[in-house]
């Protein structure tokens, strides 16, 4: 199956 | 001292409708540019961020820059109180933990005025980077709501795919099947009905129905919606507010283990 990514995953904390 | 009064205070209302079950508590920041917001929603899943420039206001004063943290559903609450064609004030003295919405009526004859407290929340901004997209979809917006309602009745997970076709969602699920192809259409009446698809190339993702439908309840703001796309970065569903700024939503794609 496929795995939901989280959106921390592709933008960081500035 | 911060006062923002927004004649058409209807889009206020509408924001909040369209966050409010995606975000349970926010900070608003308000500074000379605007009045803005970014949170995810509390599986950090998707991301909702929002931009009303100051401009757009008839009266815009923000002595220094100060961030509201509200609690969106009890936000939503005092909102639905305004008449759609109330002029919404939103006051906040400095140094002071209540925020006042006032209402005003078109004939200034009825005049409300809603305080509430404000939170404490600790939420850094993430930094949301310019990304190149393979694929940006202009498209009727309640189209675009329609699909994804579609699509959740029959399974979980939608396939964006974009070729030079088309745009193709699918969707599986225990009963079937279902498969919907929007063709690029721009000979159309008006052009907030046109399909356009600019595609420098293919590309294909897969999404969590239940997030686009949350997002989709941000069409009353907007006649279109532009869907952008890029391979294995979360896809951006826009929906512009009236000459004011946009509310985004980012969600982060499925990808296969």
């Amino acid at each position: 199956g496929s795995k939901q990514c989280t959106i921390t995953k592709f933008f960081s904390k500035k | 001292m911060l006062e923002l009064r927004l004649v058409q205070g209807s889009l206020l209302k509408k924001v909040l409708e369209s966050i409010k079950d995606l975000v349970n508590d926010a900070n608003f920041d308000c500074s000379a540019t605007g009045f803005s917001l970014q949170a995810m929603d509390s599986s950090h899943v998707a991301l909702v961020a929002l931009l009303l420039r100051s401009e757009g206001f008839e009266h815009y004063r923000c002595d220094r820059n100060i961030s509201m943290g509200m609690n969106l559903g009890n936000m939503a609450k005092m909102l639905k109180c305004a008449g759609n064609d109330d002029i919404i004030t939103l006051k906040a003295d400095d140094g002071s933990d209540t925020v006042t919405f006032m209402f005003e009526s078109p004939t200034q004859d009825k005049i409300a005025d809603f305080e509430m407290r404000l939170m404490d929340i600790d939420s850094e901004h993430l930094g949301i980077p310019e990304a190149e997209y393979h694929a940006i979809l202009i498209m009727p917006s309640a189209e675009f709501a329609r699909i994804c309602k579609d699509l959740s009745s029959i399974g979980d997970t939608v396939v964006i795919s974009v070729t030079k076709e088309g745009v193709k969602f699918s969707t599986r699920g225990d009963i079937g099947t279902a498969n919907v192809v929007c063709r690029q259409n721009t000979t159309v009446d008006k052009p907030e009905e046109a399909t356009v698809i600019e595609m420098p190339e293919p590309v294909s993702l897969t999404f969590a129905l239940r997030y686009l439908n949350s997002f989709t309840k941000a069409t009353p703001l907007s006649n279109t919606v532009t869907i952008s796309l890029s391979s294995e970065i979360p896809v951006v569903v826009e929906y512009k507010i009236a000459e004011m700024g946009y509310i985004r939503f980012y969600l982060a794609p499925k990808i296969e283990e």
